[in-house]
Parts: C-alpha cells; structure tokens; sequence
C-alpha cells in the first residue's frame, strides 16, 4: 500500500457516496446514466468473485464489499426507487457496442485462460469505458449538475492516482500489471476532456456545468 | 510477481 493507492481508492470510494447521496437526498436520478451505474455493478462483481478464492487482507475485503453493495444500491435506486426521475430518453447510449468488444478481448488478451480471470480481465477492460453512457447523456443534454461533475471529478482522479500507484510499485517492487496499466491509461483518457471542463467551467464558474 | 489467485489492487 502507498499513498497513491490508497488516496486512488478513497477518491473512488468519495465519488460512489457522492453519488449516492445526491440521488437518495435529491430523490431523483436526474443527468445520471443508469447504464453506466449497470457497468460499474457488474465490473465490480465480476472483478471481485475473488472474495471466494483469496483472502488478500481485511482492508481488501471490507473495500470491495462496499464498493459491490453500495454499486447495487444506487442501481436500485436508479431503476427502482426513483425510477420516475430516470431520463432514458437520454441515456440512449448502446452498452453492446461496449460490451460485446471488452468480452471478445477479455478472452483474448489475459493472464490465465481461467474463468475467474477472464471475469477479472473482462472487468478491468469495462471499467475502463464504463463511464462512456454518463460522458455520452451529459454530451446529449449539454450540461450537468455540478453535484454530477463532482462525481465524475473523484471517479476520474482515482484511475488517474492508480497511474502514479503502478508508476511507484513498478520501482519499489517491480510490480506490473499490464493489463490494468494500459487499460488505466485508457480509462484516464476519456476523462481529461471532462476534466479540462470540469477546472475551468464548474470550479470557476457556478451552478451547472453547460457544454459550448 | 503475479498471482493468479487473487488480485490485491481494487
């Protein structure tokens, strides 16, 4: 553990209660894909079936049980409990088109031609253009909540200090992970638009961040 | 070194 890590994982864990508690305390899922909330769901249950298998440490544990119950709650109140606020219309994004590619190259590009990997590499693959629909709907209506682009602000810093954390464990420990290297590196891409917009629209500005 | 047993990054 070192610190790029661990403030990765924090900014991760602040972003999935940002979001949370915007929708519970605002009772509306208004401006958030519920298709990227689905992905989210199912890159952390496919990622962490581990549970089962391995026991890593009790921070491991307790995280990822977190981050899997907290995913479903805020799909459950996405596609559930406020479900009348949920704009589909907008969420119009085709996640085939994401998910039929991760799978084929999860097949084709892992560790260990194992189920349980396979679900490991197929959900590293997906978290990496699992916030697509939320990117895609905030393009669609042309603006965002700044709650929302909070939100996205601490989802996309985490990936990005997990690139800091890969830097620093392959020159302490010589630990690499290419997958989860190259994939981050992708997954961090799709966000430097945003966060370009995020710095100079929503913290300078206030209220929405609107789209020219 | 990797493990395929278990994966300890989240």
């Amino acid at each position: 553990m070192n610190i790029f890590r661990l403030s990765g994982d924090v900014c991760h864990l602040v972003a999935i209660i940002i979001l949370f508690l915007k929708i519970w305390r605002s009772k509306s899922c208004a401006g958030i894909s519920g298709k990227s909330q689905l992905l989210f769901a199912l890159v952390f249950t496919t990622r962490y079936l581990d549970l089962f298998t391995a026991f890593i440490s009790i921070y491991n544990t307790v995280m990822k049980v977190v981050f899997l119950v907290l995913a479903y709650a805020t799909v459950s109140l996405i596609y559930f409990r406020f479900r009348k606020s949920y704009d589909s219309e907008s969420d119009s994004f085709r996640v085939e088109f994401l998910l039929v590619p991760v799978a084929g190259l999860s097949f084709l590009e892992n560790y260990s031609f194992t189920p349980l990997e396979i679900l490991w590499t197929f959900s590293i693959y997906l978290e990496s253009v699992a916030i697509l629909p939320q990117l895609f709907m905030i393009t669609k209506t042309g603006e965002a909540e700044s709650i929302t682009t909070h939100y996205l602000f601490f989802l996309g810093l985490y990936r990005t200090l997990y690139l800091a954390n890969w830097v620093w464990r392959y020159h302490e420990e010589g630990f690499f992970d290419q997958i989860a290297v190259v994939s981050g590196v992708v997954q961090t891409i799709f966000y430097c638009d945003f966060f370009y917009l995020y710095f100079t629209r929503v913290l300078r500005g206030s209220g929405k961040m609107t789209l020219p | 070194e990797y493990d395929v047993y278990g994966h300890d990054e989240l």
